[in-house]
């Protein structure tokens, strides 16, 4: 464990208990992408099977169950309790446009043909895109609540600093792994445009809205 | 090398 991969799993939690708390407090989900949240729900589903199997440490263990029990809240308050504020007009990407891809990606391209390690890459391809519906969404109406611009920028710091962690592990234990590598370079990049709005508008204290 | 098996990351 070295301090990047740290602060981007701590990064991950903040955005996931962000997200949490402004859907519970505000009782509403405005602005939220449910199909995202049901990819991240799919994401850690298909990622952590080895959550009973596997040991790593209480850390890694305890880790997992929040993220998968905040994960699969999150879908349920947006389905369910507060479905009447969820904005299926706009929320309107086709998910299976990126659920198939990483399916099959997962099968031609892995480490390990054995199920965990097919389910394991297809997670890591599907986090990829998984913020593709969010990110969709917030180009449809064009602004995005102050809280989700601090959630998509916890949300993709948490990546950029496990790049990090890559550049770290690789010169320090020869460690890489070129599927989560490539798969990171690229959720990361898909951030950039919104790193560059968060920057210079959320920080000034102005709202977060795109060019109409 | 390669990371098979285990990945003891999140």
């Amino acid at each position: 464990m070295n301090v990047f991969r740290f602060l981007g799993d701590l990064s991950h939690l903040v955005a996931i208990v962000i997200l949490l708390l402004k859907i519970w407090k505000t009782r509403s989900c405005s602005g939220i992408s449910g199909r995202s949240q049901i990819l991240f729900a799919i994401v850690f589903t298909t990622r952590y099977l080895d959550l009973f199997s596997n040991f790593i440490s209480v850390y890694n263990t305890s880790m997992k169950i929040v993220y998968i029990t905040c994960s699969y809240a999150t879908v349920y308050l947006i389905y369910g309790k507060f479905k009447a504020t969820y904005d299926f007009n706009h929320d309107t990407f086709r998910i299976e446009f990126l659920l198939v891809p990483s399916a099959i990606l997962a099968f031609l391209v892995n480490h390990d043909f054995s199920p965990l390690e097919i389910l394991w890459t297809f997670s890591i391809y599907l986090e990829s895109v998984a913020i593709l519906p969010q990110l969709f969404l917030v180009s449809k109406t064009g602004e995005a609540e102050t809280i989700t611009s601090h959630y998509l920028f916890a949300l993709g710091s948490y990546r950029l600093l496990y790049l990090l962690n890559w550049l770290w592990r690789y010169f320090s234990q020869g460690f890489y792994d070129l599927i989560a590598l490539l798969s990171g370079i690229l959720q990361t990049v898909l951030y950039c445009d919104f790193f560059y709005l968060y920057i210079s508008k959320v920080l000034k204290g102005k709202k977060l809205s795109l060019p109409a | 090398g390669y990371m098979t098996g285990s990945h003891d990351e999140l």
